[in-house]
């Protein structure tokens, strides 16, 4: 097992703080339609420093933040953490378990943790180099990649083979 | 760099017709370079061959039979490099019950070296979880819930 | 012809209120005429506001939230026309079990007007259909086989 | 009930003539992937006039005869009948049943049928004008075009309330 859990607040419909305890063996993440499953996976997207708002289904990246609902305001931070195990050192960190955490502001600040230390997203992305994470669309797969993989009209194919080479 | 491409693309290559065989008995598909220029550059054409069938435009494929050889491409992929974590967004979606099978064995024997995680509807992907993680929503918020596997698919636990 | 449109409008976007609330229980939608110019050549945009959210770009709908808008406008389109013949092919994919049901109760109120050809892999929908048709594929030939619901699903008739 | 029965010979993978009787109430197709489902969707759409390959997964209007498999070689007409109920004549024709019929042959002749009498498209669409069948669209709903209606980029939602109109 490599990602222990997942903690997201303010992101998305995710309002509060809500912890994703994951395990060894296949997680299944089941609930309703518009119950904030996809937003989930966007989260895990988002904190491994996805750029493009596009791919989170919104027009600016401040749109992740929760905007409010009947049964909660709109909230001025959008936070997500993973927390990795560590105890084999496949990062090239010191420490049995490492975490990453992204933050974005309602005022547009926009941070970046490794092990709760303020960071920049190069520092995220070294850390991740070699650990097969580095590339979000290489650990994701949303049902609309199928058509955009199929379709062919960019590189993602090309992308997707680099990263494996 | 351009000779480590060749080699990671002929092993890729064999890799894509092994797991589009194991998701479609029977076929058989491979990748092709299309057009001018450097390796590098060029575009990588999927040529795919359901079992009976001729090889056509791609498009012509079914809804199930595009997600299958998306999913042969990445798990080819994978048996290049596993990566640590894959999510899967209810890419189950267009698959029938026996391509669901097919897929699910597969990702099992890929689960040795990455951890899956899966969104989904399908009550046999559900059976097949180590865990089920629950998600609902109240009032326009999403909080986890304990859900467990009945008769009628996944269940909130009170 | 433009006040027929403006009295087909007031009567579609009425529907389309009806048709979303009855697949969304508690939600509320209408269309709106964007941009300058005539009625005529405005774009027509969908306000949607699901139970307890509020009214957001429509992008950020889940999948099966935007099916069931889609499905809700073809609908209201029909309480102010109703086709003859419709079909669907697979628009009940990304519905959980609550909505596929509120999805089938409205099709059956729609098909004393309509006749209705719904292509599906729900076994939900197949449960509420007057008749089965098989199809298989044979050596990359399509053909039509007998099929009747069982446990595991539509099952060929031998 | 109004559409009777499709028939359907040479149109992608349906090579030999293959009949679908429909009823009354709601008539589900069932199937495995790839076994024909969507074609048999396609061919409604086909003999009701649509022009655009790219409405049938196709680059040319030719690619929608069967090109042959392994369990039969090519053939080289495609052709789709609609037979309709027209007992309470529905449509503008004298006959208790209408059939519309759509041919291509390989060498890109095409023809369109009423009754079995050769007619031109235009005459196919003048019988089916306020039937509600005149324009595919209206009548047939596949699963892409959730995406096409939501993402909004041409006019399909206008075109379908004119319709409606
Ligand atoms: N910034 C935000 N603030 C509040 N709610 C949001 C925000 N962004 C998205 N949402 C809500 O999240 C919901 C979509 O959630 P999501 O796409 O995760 O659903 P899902 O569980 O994947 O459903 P499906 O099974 O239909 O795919 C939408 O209803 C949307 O209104
Ligand atoms: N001109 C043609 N000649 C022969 N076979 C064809 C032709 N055009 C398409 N096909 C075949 O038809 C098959 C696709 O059929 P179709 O899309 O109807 O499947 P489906 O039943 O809808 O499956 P799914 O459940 O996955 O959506 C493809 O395998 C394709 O090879
Ligand atoms: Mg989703
Ligand atoms: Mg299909």
């Amino acid at each position: 097992m490599f990602l222990k859990r997942i903690e997201i607040q303010g992101f998305k419909s995710f309002a509060e703080k809500t912890v994703f305890e994951l395990g060894q063996g296949m997680t299944a993440v089941v609930g309703p339609n518009g119950c904030g499953k996809s937003n989930v996976v966007e989260a895990v997207r988002w904190v491994l420093g996805e750029q493009r708002p596009s791919t989170l289904r919104t027009k600016a990246m401040g749109d992740v933040i929760f905007s409010g609902s009947s049964g909660c305001g709109p909230v001025s931070l959008a936070q997500v953490t993973l927390v990795l195990d560590n105890s084999l050192r496949p990062l090239p960190i010191d420490t049995d378990e490492v975490s990453l955490s992204r933050r974005l502001y309602k005022d547009g600040q926009s941070r970046y943790l490794l092990n709760m230390r303020s960071c920049m997203l190069k520092d995220i992305k070294g850390v991740l180099y070699n650990s097969g994470l580095g590339a979000p669309e290489y650990a994701i797969m949303q049902r609309e990649m199928i058509d955009i993989l199929l379709a062919n009209k960019g590189n993602e194919r090309r992308l997707l083979l680099e990263e494996a080479a | 760099a351009k000779s480590r491409f060749w080699e990671t693309w002929d092993r890729v290559n064999q890799h894509f017709g092994e797991t589009f065989a194991q998701l479609f008995p029977g076929g058989k598909a491979w990748l092709e370079l299309t057009g001018e220029g450097s390796a590098l550059s060029r575009d990588i054409e999927f040529v795919v061959h359901p079992p009976g069938k001729r090889t056509r435009p791609i498009e012509l494929l079914s809804g199930g039979e595009r997600a299958l050889t998306a999913l042969a491409f990445m798990f080819a992929l994978y048996k290049e490099k596993a990566g640590p974590l894959c999510i899967l967004d209810e890419v189950d979606a267009p698959l029938d019950d026996a391509n669901t099978s097919r897929f699910l064995d597969m990702l099992d024997s890929f689960s040795k070296k990455t951890q899956y995680v899966v969104v989904t509807h399908n009550r046999f992907t559900m059976s097949k979880a180590s865990r089920l993680l629950g998600v609902t929503m109240d009032k326009g918020v999403s909080k986890l819930v304990s859900v467990q596997l009945s008769e009628g698919g996944a269940q909130k636990v009170s």
